[in-house]
């Protein structure tokens, strides 16, 4: 695959694979393409094993598995191809303590070469932070922007 | 590059102008529900030139204006101004700073400004494109669709993937 | 509207009314028919305000506001008429700490009636059990289960 | 009525014949990701006769049967029983205690049991309607389901209502 998408491809494949047995504590990931021989129109497919799992198709992951392998494809993206920037909204909602912890510090590493702006109602996302925004609604309906610091938030 | 400052007015529950001023790591945003964060993610989509109503759950262009509440009388526009830092010439401008701006009138009508003058939604994506800032891309993760690429289909997919190319 | 699914829907409507402005503190919910001259083919449309805001369409509602609005309608039902019981996973994830204490303490009121099981990642909302099971995976893909006190749990 | 105990064996993630015991209250099921707390759901939205594979996360009706994993081989049978306390002849039965359970194999044949003896899923579906004990009314909320009731269309939403009638 000589072309500048096929060399993106592997990059990728790689990087996926490497946040996915990062995130899993083992096990593998990878994407395939429909039809190998026709790389310029060919669709992506996707596969993810977690460790000692056999899974037969992406919808017998659980709800957390489904958001971790998607950040780990996330992740892999920014690793080959760093966008300036990323907003990212409640990614960690399905996620228990353990999987929020490898979560942020797969951020804090990317966080060298991409901006992130992180909306979460996760404590352990937001200590993660450089700088926190707090969003507060009025009885008027209106919002308000603060500028806050960890110690403002409640326990 | 990164994102410098974002000015909202008139955007959703954004009616009085609001800026945020942010740091090039990583800047958390938090909240009681309903209180607006998911609207400030929805106007980064929007000044980037955003044109999905599923992505941001409006039915009409006009919208995202703020329409009223029961102490506040709705606006006539909505207005998110970008400031991206570009110290590091990341856009081919010679700019230290370049402001990307969009606004929508109540009529439908909208208007893309870019360092203050107005341009058209093309040059804008243009422009964007070749600092890797689409308003399609991977990098805007929305509410509860973080697992959506589990769902695409390949094609999809690919797309996702051209970008990064 | 005076067959039983009338009465019915003139209660829930009632209850939904109730359940939402006790969530949102204030505000107003209401079901509507989308043909009253024929109320036995009618569909229920679902409207939603919450207290200070103009919504003119449930999508204006933020991911919190939507789960919360979702769990009064239900709450209405179980009200009306109580199904022995109840399976509810995960349905408090996009919630802050505030709605989840209004969630778990409507949950507490109608556990006389109805059982409930309740899947969740929120120490509050166990807190609110009666009992707990702790589910875990081995590496070899099987899953056990252990029946907990509170004092088990991680802080 | 309330559920007092609930038998999965070969069930998804659960190769083992594994037990819950529970009380009228409150009980909470805790967990890491992936560990099968939702497949504890799908089993007793299963075992009340629910034939949707969008809702249950399968293909094929076999697929909830436990398809082994590294280290342990599949098996050819899923097995549920719910024991529900009946003491309130709440269900129209003579019985203090009602067991309902369902068996799939690998070439995709079910079965459906009441106290021990096989009977046809309209049986199981008829008796439990009588105690609003469906599989498909809303007293099960599945996993990022909960906000479905918004999305649906009039007349959907008016089924979950007729349940209720
Ligand atoms: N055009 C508009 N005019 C006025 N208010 C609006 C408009 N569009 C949306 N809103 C308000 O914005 C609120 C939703 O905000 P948003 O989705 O950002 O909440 P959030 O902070 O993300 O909450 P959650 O934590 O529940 O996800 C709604 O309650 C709605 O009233
Ligand atoms: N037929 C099957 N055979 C073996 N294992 C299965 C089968 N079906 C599902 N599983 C396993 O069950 C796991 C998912 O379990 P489940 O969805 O119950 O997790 P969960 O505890 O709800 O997690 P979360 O907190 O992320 O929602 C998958 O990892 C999958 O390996
Ligand atoms: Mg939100
Ligand atoms: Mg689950």
């Amino acid at each position: 695959i000589h072309t500048r998408f096929g060399a993106t491809y592997e990059k990728v494949n790689q990087a996926f694979g490497e946040y996915f047995s990062a995130f899993f504590g083992g096990g593998q990931a990878h994407l395939a393409l429909t039809n190998p021989d026709n790389v310029a129109e060919a669709g992506i497919e996707m596969e993810a094993q977690p460790p000692g799992k056999r899974i037969a198709s992406l919808n017998m992951l659980s709800g957390g598995e489904r958001s971790l392998t998607a950040v780990a494809l996330l992740f892999a993206l920014l690793t080959v191809n760093p966008a300036p920037f990323c907003v990212l909204d409640e990614v960690d909602a399905a996620l228990d303590e353990a999987n929020v912890g490898r979560f942020t510090s797969a951020l804090e590493a990317l966080s060298q070469k991409t901006q992130f702006l992180v909306i979460t109602h996760n404590r352990r996302t937001v200590e993660a932070a450089d700088s926190i925004y707090g969003v507060s609604m009025g009885r008027d309906g209106v919002s308000k922007v603060l500028s806050l610091r960890l110690a403002d938030l409640p326990r | 590059m990164y994102l410098k400052k974002l000015s909202i007015q008139g955007f959703k529950s954004f009616p009085n102008r609001t800026t945020f001023d942010f740091g090039p790591g990583i800047t958390s945003v938090v909240g009681p529900n309903g209180s607006g964060k998911s609207n400030v993610s929805d106007a980064i989509r929007w000044v980037l030139g955003e044109q999905s109503s599923r992505l941001l759950r409006t039915k009409k262009s006009e919208d995202v204006i703020f329409s009223g509440t029961g102490s506040r009388a709705a606006v006539g526009m909505a207005e998110v101004i970008i400031t991206l830092d570009n110290e590091d010439r990341w856009l081919p401008l010679d700019f230290g700073e370049v402001e990307v701006g969009r606004r929508v009138y109540r009529n439908g009508e909208s208007e893309y400004l870019m360092n203050g003058s107005r341009v058209r939604l093309r040059d804008v994506v243009d422009l964007l494109m070749k600092g890797d800032v689409g308003q399609n891309s991977y990098a805007i993760m929305g509410q509860g669709l973080v697992d959506e690429v589990l769902s695409m289909s390949p094609d999809e997919r690919r797309s996702l993937l051209d970008e990064a190319a």
